[in-house]
């Protein structure tokens, strides 16, 4: 699915550069749930941000569905992005001027979706996620975790092959986080790539895999039988 | 320092009423370390803002430092916010054109501290909260934690005498969750009030007291000796 070859980041602002990611060899294979973890700053987002093909990396090779993609342009990213990735940001990146159910309808209407499909599909969203009753809310009138809870519903309504998914349940409470995850895991058995960052060990556990980032860098990949 | 009685918050949209705070009677003393726990949507952010004097209640009474201010003007709770209360916001609500130094610099500003002072003061503020190296960065520039670490900083900069905090470790990991919370232990040793609402129950308990709200309304309270 993802292979990256000694990937790296830098931001450069006028005042210093920042090394966001450093050779970073990485490879995720269709069906995976991978978690990444490590401290603030060591470059989580930054990953999860250039495998979604949100961003391009500075150097290196990152290889997509068996194209090498390090330099594709915005516009080529943007079609391999829509037709195959749902994201849950960290900042969750809602649109103010949309209701709940414009924002998670977005991602069907740029795959062509027609209305009653898109109708039936976005319900059915909101309710696996338990927010149907603020459909016709603007963001900015949600609870943060309400918020986080149409993200996910956005994420997932496209039914992509890949979900990159920044601290999904970082605003939720343990009850709600719960429900979140167990929807990610019904979602990677029915064959969905899934891959989270998170700073909660016990959702960590929920991949078959964790990958630990540090100022830049893979450090450490914990493996459980399952692949 | 803070007392509500039967204090209401209902919010009106086109579509629907919600009563997000429903006969709320909690009085909050000088020098206390209170947390506030409650599943997503609860009402938790409602009733910070309000005790913060950042929106009026719709029904009920507020009293802070002794003056009742249910029906304050905008202009009035401004005056008793500025001189008296920092605050941590569940989204962050950093200024994305002014840089790190600027946005922990303003609550300095609004008390009329001079350049040299608060020079000394933001300094102080963002090498406590380990995020010096970031001062001329602007809020997009940062990582999640970075940013949640900048609002930290902006919080604690003037001294207030109150300290309102709406998930202060939400994207932290753990080594950086404990150490807002050891910040905020040591200034309310020092005298200065917290409220901290808070999704883990591990935090929860660096406060003298737990009030737990479910759809809107406070169901329990735990107490510690210590008051
Ligand atoms: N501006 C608004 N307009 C309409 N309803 C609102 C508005 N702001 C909040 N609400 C509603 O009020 C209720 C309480 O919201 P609040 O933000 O206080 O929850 P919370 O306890 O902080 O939740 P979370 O843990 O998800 O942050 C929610 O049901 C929310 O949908
Ligand atoms: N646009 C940018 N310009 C400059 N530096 C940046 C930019 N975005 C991120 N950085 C820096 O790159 C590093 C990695 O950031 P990233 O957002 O990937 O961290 P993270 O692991 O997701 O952290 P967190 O757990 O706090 O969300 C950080 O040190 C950050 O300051
Ligand atoms: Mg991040
Ligand atoms: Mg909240």
């Amino acid at each position: 699915m993802i292979r990256t070859a000694n990937l790296r980041k830098i931001y450069t602002t006028d005042e210093v550069e920042t090394t966001a990611l450093n050779n970073v060899n990485i490879e995720i294979k269709q069906g995976e749930f991978v978690s990444i973890m490590g401290p603030s700053g060591c470059g989580k987002s930054t990953l999860l941000n250039i495998l979604g093909l949100l961003d391009n990396p500075s150097d290196g090779e990152l290889f997509f569905l068996d194209n090498e993609v390090a330099k594709y342009s915005e516009r080529q990213r943007a079609l391999l992005r829509k037709e195959n990735i749902g994201f849950v940001f960290q900042s969750f990146n809602l649109i103010d001027e949309l209701t709940v159910t414009e924002n998670v309808e977005l991602p069907l209407l740029y795959l062509g979706v027609n209305t009653a499909d898109r109708k039936k599909k976005v319900t059915e969203a909101l309710e696996r996620m338990e927010i149907m009753h603020r459909a016709n809310h603007f963001p900015q009138q949600l609870s943060g975790g309400q918020q986080q809870r149409v993200a996910v519903s956005r994420a997932i309504v496209g039914n992509p092959k890949l979900i990159l998914a920044d601290e999904p349940t970082g605003n939720l409470d343990s009850a709600r986080g719960d429900e979140v995850m167990s929807i990610l895991t019904g979602l990677n058995e029915a064959g969905t790539t899934i891959v989270m960052v998170t700073h909660s060990p016990t959702y960590a556990e929920y991949g078959n895999r964790i990958i630990h980032l540090f100022d830049g860098h893979v450090v450490t990949e914990n493996y459980k039988e399952k692949f």
